[in-house]
């Protein structure tokens, strides 16, 4: 598969998506 | 060939494949007059000792077999249930000398605790949670979680077991907008629990805040698909799937795993590897375990069927024993055993 295809990838996404999402 | 020998070079034809890489070490027979439907390995203290004992499940009964020396084993506990049958057995990781079991006719109704006296002369079970449940799964750091309800007022419910098995808590965590089927744990990632969904979502949660993170569409080609294995690696998440209502493909053989990577951050995916079966051999997923990065099915031939994620390949087959079809299959938690059962309450401990 191309990691291309993936979009931006982010080693932090856990933290991330944590500090974006509704709580 | 030896017992000992797992690689193989090329993709093997069913009939080249080494039934040696499955050694049989035990057997144990349950004689109870019901239907077996799950087996499980759990550790449990006995004399103050902490044992790997084996847990069976037939439609009435759970029984816990102790190890006894020259792999021969002594059923040493019985819970008994009178009025729904027993689905599943639920391990809880990191919980010694206690074991749950989910029950239901088509559904889950009930989940329920079973444990002992703490004399260890006599058993006990005690009620978790009833209703309409959807999905349960055990956690490490002591914890299950279940899924119940439907759309409008699905609860997802995190409990978590004291060290004894005692006292529970219970947190709730966001639910998503449709069904949940499956739980899966993200490894190495305690706080990270991964979902899949009847629309072919998987959703994601942080356990420590209860937030529903994302929700990430997969491939439609195979609906309802179950997620057996999680790995976040370089900022993707891997996920190991089996698609229970794919239809066989004759000339490619049906893909029983499918090894799929997301990019959690823009929830786009792709498929990295699919695990068919071997030429000649024919069969869809009826159910299957998947531990570390070793894959078994039972497939609707009756045969069982392993595969190493990382070779790529099906590294060996069990037919049916005895001209019984294989029913359930797991890898014991305590060793690196596989636990294959029969319907008629015949358990066969395999070395891999």
């Amino acid at each position: 598969c191309n990691k291309a295809d993936l979009g931006p990838i982010s080693l932090n996404w856990f933290e991330e998506l944590s500090s974006e999402a509704p709580s | 060939h030896s017992a000992e020998q797992t690689e193989i070079a090329e993709v093997p034809a069913w009939d080249s494949l080494n039934p040696g890489t499955l050694q049989l070490v035990s057997k144990l027979k349950n004689p109870s007059g019901s239907c077996s439907v799950d087996v499980s390995a759990t550790w449990w203290e006995i004399a103050g000792f902490k044992e790997p004992c084996v847990i069976t499940a037939c439609e009435y009964v759970v029984s816990l077999w102790k190890p006894l020396d020259a792999w021969q084993w002594e059923k040493i506990y019985s819970w008994h249930f009178t009025e729904v049958p027993v689905l599943q057995i639920v391990v809880v990781p990191d919980v010694c000398s206690l074991v749950c079991v989910a029950l239901g006719n088509l559904e889950i109704r009930e989940i329920r605790a079973l444990f002992c006296s703490p004399d260890g002369k006599s058993e006990k079970q005690v009620l978790l949670s009833s209703g309409n449940i959807k999905a349960v799964l055990g956690l490490a750091k002591r914890r299950l979680v279940s899924s119940s309800g439907t759309l409008c007022d699905q609860q997802v419910e995190i409990m978590t077991f004291a060290e004894d098995g005692g006292s529970k808590e219970k947190q709730l965590l966001m639910p998503p907008e449709e069904t949940i089927l499956t739980f899966a744990e993200v490894q190495g990632m305690q706080e990270a629990l991964l979902g899949t969904t009847i629309m072919n979502n998987i959703v994601i949660w942080n356990l420590k805040t209860g937030q529903l993170l994302k929700k990430m569409h997969i491939d439609d080609s195979y609906q309802a698909s179950v997620c057996h294995k999680a790995y976040s690696e370089m900022g993707l998440l891997f996920v190991v799937l089996s698609h229970p209502r794919a239809k066989e493909n004759e000339l490619l053989g049906s893909p029983v795993f499918q090894l799929t990577v997301i990019n959690p951050k823009t929830a786009l995916s792709t498929g990295v590897m699919l695990y068919r079966l071997p030429h000649g051999q024919a069969g869809r997923f009826l159910e299957g375990d998947v531990k570390d990065h070793f894959a078994a099915a039972v497939l609707t031939s009756g045969t069982i069927a392993v595969w190493d994620l990382l070779l790529g390949h099906c590294t060996a087959l069990l037919p049916p024993v005895s001209g019984q079809s294989w029913s359930f299959v797991k890898w014991s938690g305590t060793d690196s055993h596989l636990l294959a059962g029969q319907k008629d309450g015949n358990i066969f401990v395999y070395r891999y």
